[in-house]
């Protein structure tokens, strides 16, 4: 599973 | 987006435009290593590598572009502009100690076996130790000037609200990344000694020097 956070987290 | 998520991305944006300012406005880059400079350098281009794949925000794809463009232009300002004004003899920290493990990291643990994810792991991981060597160069001299300090608290206070941050999305929305709060935890673990002096010295008026 990608890590969503780091994705729309900077 | 909460509080703790928006004040953390400002206090980033506060560190990075903090140091371009300094470096612009003296003309020039002593005390700070170009090293570490170079090392933010490749965390912003190996985790922002998702604005080619996916489209968050205007407010994410924006800041991401803004923090890329920052830190090309102080690397540029460290190694062409003003590079007479670069203290290399200070700054010696080897970097491949830091960039060959957390590359052996990122391969062994991540989310998914994906160039893309690979890299942005990678980025997390070498974020939470490229301070290291700015706070190298400052233990070999022994000081820093104020503004460098000033930088360095908005860097490191970052992180800490991005895990108040983590804490809020796990209690209030349910999700919970376990490779970010782990780099996170440990990036702000770094600032820690640098966060006391900053309180006990600077922010009583007084330079921040280490004793001999």
């Amino acid at each position: 599973k990608k890590s969503v956070l780091t994705h729309d987290e900077l | 987006m909460n509080i703790f998520w928006l004040t953390g991305d400002l206090s980033h944006l506060a560190a990075i435009v903090i140091l371009l300012l300094k470096i612009w406005k003296t003309r020039s880059c002593a005390g700070i290593s170009g090293k570490g400079q170079l090392l933010f350098a490749l965390v912003f281009t190996t985790r922002y590598l998702d604005l080619l794949t996916s489209f968050i925000s205007l407010y994410n794809t924006s800041m991401k572009l803004i923090y890329i463009a920052c830190s090309y232009a102080t690397v540029y300002l460290i190694y062409m502009k003003f590079k007479a004004t670069y203290d290399g003899n200070h700054d010696t920290f080897r970097v491949e100690f830091l960039v060959v493990p957390v590359g052996g990291l990122s391969f062994l643990i991540n989310h998914d076996f994906s160039p893309l994810e690979i890299l942005c792991t990678f980025s997390i991981y070498l974020e939470s130790v490229a301070i290291l060597p700015q706070l190298f160069m400052i233990s070999k001299t022994g000081e820093a000037e104020t503004i460098t300090t000033h930088y360095l608290f908005f860097l490191g206070l970052y992180r800490a609200l991005y895990l108040v941050n983590s804490i809020w999305r796990f209690y209030f929305e349910g999700c919970f990344d376990l490779i970010a709060v782990v780099a996170g935890v440990v990036q702000t673990i770094l600032y820690c000694d640098f966060f006391y002096l900053y309180i006990t010295k600077v922010l009583k008026g007084k330079k921040l020097s280490l004793p001999a």
